[in-house]
């Protein structure tokens, strides 16, 4: 459906945009490295499945795709960091990752390893911005191209809602645990949202409240 | 609803 598929553009058009920014550039300057390692922890864990099951070749390539650019990307902020010195990277993740391995435990769709992993990674991905958010307030301004990506990101999720409303009266399917999540993510993002929509529209200066 | 979970998003 056009959620669906708007939502995984938005996505990809993220990761290209991040990556873009950071080889024009070739600085990892205002991109937070804790939040690309997140994702790349979400994206491992989620996608186990590559290894023993097939939905479809789409599927298969937006995994494989999304696996390897978070990798690629945490490579490239690694070349370009050298130099600088991330100081307003000082988010403390493991506050992130040990309470989304805690709900994973507690909500999922059986007590299996691969089902643990996959909502230990919804949680971790809802929560996986706060060390790039953490770090755009504190440096209180941005490049324009840094606040795009994290717009773009943080629509995909936000486009999976209407995705999971479609399917629940087309398919009748109703994920609890994806919805839940989901919703977090988007409203983690929703004070970003506001503040791009005031920069985008009226062009004033960027800060996070 | 459906039974079973199949992990078909992304």
């Amino acid at each position: 459906n056009i959620f669906r598929i708007a939502g995984d553009l938005s996505h990809l058009v993220s990761i290209f945009i991040l990556i873009n920014t950071i080889n024009v550039k070739k600085s990892a300057q205002g991109i937070s490295l804790k939040t690309n390692i997140l994702y790349a922890v979400v994206f491992v864990t989620r996608y186990v499945d590559l290894l023993y099951s097939y939905t479809s070749l789409y599927n298969t390539l937006m995994k494989i795709f999304f696996i390897s650019s978070s990798i690629y990307t945490i490579v490239m902020l690694k070349k370009y960091s050298k130099n600088i010195q991330q100081y307003n990277d000082d988010f403390k993740i493991e506050y992130l990752i040990a309470p989304s391995f805690v709900l994973g435990l507690i909500f999922n769709h059986g007590f299996k390893f691969s089902e643990i992993l996959w909502s230990f990674s919804l949680w971790l991905e809802s929560v996986s911005i706060l060390p790039q958010l953490f770090m755009l307030q504190k440096s209180g301004e941005s490049q324009l191209l840094t606040t795009h990506y994290i717009f773009a990101l943080g629509l995909y999720r936000a486009l999976y809602i209407p995705n999971w409303i479609y399917r629940y009266f087309a398919e009748g399917r109703f994920d609890k645990l994806a919805i839940t999540t989901g919703i977090i993510q988007t409203l983690v993002y929703s004070d970003f949202f506001y503040v791009y929509y005031q920069k985008v529209i009226k062009n004033i200066g960027f800060s996070l409240p | 609803l459906k039974g079973g979970i199949i992990h078909d998003e992304l």
